[in-house]
């Protein structure tokens, strides 16, 4: 699979609806400092499932743009993640219906309230974790490195750095 | 289970020494249990540059451990063969020929899995095949499309 | 003691604001105690850069948490007016526009104390008075003059 | 007062004796990854007092050139500073003698031996210490930076930050 597009509304420094087509290959990110490049990386560790705490935020209701100084803040932070199916990795989650050539992952936070989507419907976490899972994707695992963390992996002690191979296999 | 660790680590250990090799054009580099029949046992890291022994892995310089680091990643992604690799500036201690070297290997990998970097770096900028601009005004940012 | 202390931060504390409104062209910035008369108690800093209201110090930006560290250190060479500031790689995370902007700040310091920079980035070459070349041959380092 | 050179033998990656030498403004240290820059840094740390543990080793021995893959390792590492005395800044030190134009802080290491030299003759760390205070420069302060360092200074939870501005005052 890949990831076909990425929406963002509301989430961090992305008020409007900002729509991301991604493409095969080597793609570069780039921009000023505080531009939001790594709000970006934010936004997609979100909608599968990352923490606040590994999203630079205190609690989740952080992660709704604030309004910056002149602004008023957005009520809502929602992201959704297209998934390519066109080689029908998902089939399994399709037991009745024709299989689409994409799904979508969802996630929307507003105060007070935090969900997850299917194909546009609420469903539960562990439904994301599932297709991720299917996807070969781990959100926490050595595919997502966030802006100053790659050396982390050299220097864990060497009982956590065992833990990644057990991870893997 | 305890094969299937074995397995595991024997062939992450083989990807993470042939991608150090390439990265430090030389060198050694291999990933062991410090009881080599004892899968709960801690995962002990050598990297040696070429004509270097350091004592230990906080010797190595800023960049040298950026590159081994990113071995390691490296190796683990081709042992899964996962579909994407989402990088945020791993290459912000890097110097010209090691900022080249790393853009060169993600390009590589770029044809057998989606890969997006975040990076200031014109070497990289020079090996992606599409670049995307974020800018922020007023406190709002935007994505555009780059002409590479 | 107490008025000592008192007197020391706000000496420091109107240095950073100004460093740093210097650095981001703007926003706030501040140091306070959690309880304002009771010098036991915690220091706060805020960084607003401008147009935003960052949460916490953790939300702002790589480079935007660069720039606010180094306001804060200058602030304590202003207060302090010691001899010399050696810096090794501070401007890693810097855009092209930041780290001009830091290498003019330091070249600016240069006239009044010792600054000696490690830098892999040419902004800040290009703003030194002098420079040195660092070589490894054979795992032996010797260091060269530049001309600049 | 400010630095006029640095010698250094045997210390990390500089097997043979280097000596640099150091001017008024700013001066930038540049080359490859792993030429030795960081180490360079480390010395100068070093001779003002810093343990091994801000050094980058678990033991004061592996700061000695350890011969890397061909070569065999050296037997001591030393760093010597100069500072300047033009001004008679350190004429405390100096009660029955001329004022030198310069002063010269020493550190040495060996298996099993360690020793600090002030005017080449070996002295106690205080007096390391007291002639870096009454030079204002706090090794353990805001003026030298290691490599990855500079956000701790804002990271630090609120006591250890109201502790920097206690040790400037
Ligand atoms: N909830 C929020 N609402 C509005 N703005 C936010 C929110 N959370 C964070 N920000 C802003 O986002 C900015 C940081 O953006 P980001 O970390 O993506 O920058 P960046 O492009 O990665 O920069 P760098 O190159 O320095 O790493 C901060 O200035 C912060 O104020
Ligand atoms: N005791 C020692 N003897 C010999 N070499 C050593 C010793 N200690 C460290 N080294 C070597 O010094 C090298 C690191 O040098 P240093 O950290 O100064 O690089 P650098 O120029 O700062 O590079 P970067 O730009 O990547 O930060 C390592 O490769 C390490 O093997
Ligand atoms: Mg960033
Ligand atoms: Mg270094």
């Amino acid at each position: 699979t890949k990831i076909n597009r990425v929406e963002i509304s509301g989430f961090k420094s992305f008020q409007r609806k900002t729509v991301i087509p991604f493409f095969d290959g080597l793609t570069a990110i780039v921009g000023e400092n505080g531009s939001g490049k790594s709000n970006l990386f934010d936004a997609i560790s979100f909608v599968m499932g990352r923490r606040s705490s590994s999203l630079r935020a205190e609690r989740l209701e952080q992660l709704i743009f604030n309004g910056g100084e002149h602004l008023s803040p957005s009520s809502m932070a929602e992201v959704t993640l297209y998934l390519d199916n066109s080689n029908g990795l998902f089939t399994p989650f399709f037991p009745d219906d024709d299989q689409p050539r994409e799904i979508s992952l969802g996630r929307r936070i507003a105060k007070g309230y935090a969900s997850y989507q299917f194909m546009d419907k609420n469903c539960p976490r562990e439904m994301i974790d599932r297709i991720l899972e299917t996807a070969k994707i781990d959100p926490d695992g050595h595919q997502l490195i966030a802006q100053g963390n790659l050396t982390q992996v050299i220097e864990k002690n060497p009982q956590r750095r065992r833990e990644i191979i057990d991870e893997i296999c | 289970k305890k094969a299937q660790f074995l397995a595991a680590l024997n062939q992450v250990a083989t990807y993470f020494e042939r991608i150090f090799h390439q990265l430090f054009q030389g060198g050694r580099a291999s990933l062991e249990l410090e009881e080599p029949e004892n899968i709960n046992s801690g995962l002990i890291i050598r990297a040696h540059p070429p004509d270097k022994e350091p004592h230990l892995i906080d010797a190595l310089s800023g960049g040298e451990q950026t590159l081994t680091a990113a071995a390691f990643v490296f190796a683990l992604q081709e042992y899964l063969a996962g579909p994407l690799l989402i990088l945020d500036e791993i290459d912000a201690t890097l110097d010209k020929t090691n900022s080249n070297k790393l853009a060169k290997l993600l390009q590589g990998y770029g044809d057998h899995c989606q890969v997006i970097v975040v990076s200031h770096n014109e070497e990289m900028i020079r090996h992606a095949k599409r670049a995307y601009g974020v800018t922020m005004r007023k406190g709002i940012s935007k994505v555009l499309s780059l002409e590479l």
